[in-house]
């Protein structure tokens, strides 16, 4: 039970993750647009 | 009992021991204890990246807005236009009957509003009941903003705030929340143009931008806030490459850490 609870946490925490990396991406893709605006 | 006759390279000497009551399911205890000490730790460290990735988002986004308000600002003093709006609705607002329209609705999260139809676009004013001691100049209208600017002027010291809606470019929606003069217990924001997604869910949804622009992202437990803060992030985010070393340094080291992580499993 501990072990099948532990692995759900981690699959949450991975696909949460996985969602921040792909946030991040955007987001930084984002920032460089407005960055290029600026110059 | 030590006998001297054992031959201690007799391969099947360990046969010959004698069986122990229980041994197999105290092994089967072990190897569940070995699993649930490496899943222990990959959550550990999936948690660590988890931290470090919402700080650095939290950091990229901090960064995004301080840039945008500067930009917004820059543009802002570029366009003839926007003062003259600007002028107007000071001058429009000042000749509003403010009791008129407050003892119609004070409700909560329920603004009064008038509407005016310009040529090209719709200003709307609305009016929200607010707590006197609350200086964040956020108003729960149902949708969700992208604050961009906040000023003070000598001719009008009350702080203005300026948002639009997080459809940015794509929805053209722009509101200037600022303290009533009349009555500092309200708070008036004035729209300019009109949605073009579906309606408010007053009182479901919430505002974005202060999360954002002062305080990053909230903690990680906070799982139905940096939901609805990710879904609207996910929505602003325009698609488009460019390079900055810095931030793909960062993101690499993120990135790179997933890669990693999905190669163990």
């Amino acid at each position: 039970t501990n072990t099948n609870a532990l692995v759900d946490e981690l699959n949450r925490v991975r696909a949460e993750n996985k969602k921040l990396s792909e946030m991040l991406t955007l987001m930084c893709d984002n920032y460089n647009v407005l960055r290029k605006q600026l110059m | 009992s030590l006998d001297p006759n054992t031959n201690p390279f007799d391969l099947h000497f360990s046969g010959k021991l004698p069986k122990r009551e229980g041994s197999d399911s105290s092994s089967v205890d072990l190897v569940k204890d070995e699993k649930a000490n490496t899943l222990q730790e990959e959550l550990n460290r999936a948690n660590s990246e988890n931290k470090k990735l919402t700080e650095m988002l939290a950091r990229v986004c901090k960064n995004y807005y301080a840039l945008q308000n500067y930009l917004e600002e820059l543009q802002s003093r570029k366009s003839p236009e926007n003062d003259k709006f600007q002028t107007e609705q000071l001058t429009r607002k000042r000749k509003q009957d403010i009791g008129e329209l407050v003892s119609s609705s004070v409700g909560l999260g329920c603004g009064t509003s008038e509407i005016i139809s310009g040529d090209n676009s719709t200003v709307s004013t609305s009016y929200y009941p607010a707590d006197k001691s609350d200086s964040s100049l956020t108003v729960k209208d149902g949708y969700q903003w992208r604050k961009y600017g906040q000023k003070i002027t000598k001719d009008n010291p009350s702080p203005r705030a300026y948002f639009r809606c997080s459809f940015s470019p794509s929805c053209p929606v722009k509101k200037k929340v600022q303290r009533s003069a009349e009555d500092p217990s309200f708070l008036v924001a004035t729209y300019v143009g009109t949605h073009n997604h579906p309606g408010p869910h007053i009182g479901g949804s919430r505002t974005v931008e202060l999360d954002l622009v002062q305080g990053g992202l909230g903690p990680v437990e906070e799982k139905k806030e940096k939901g609805s803060v990710r879904e609207v992030l996910m929505q602003q985010m325009a698609a488009s490459l460019t390079s900055d070393p810095k931030f793909t340094a960062a993101l690499a080291v993120a990135i790179s850490g997933r890669l990693i992580d999905q190669s163990r499993t």
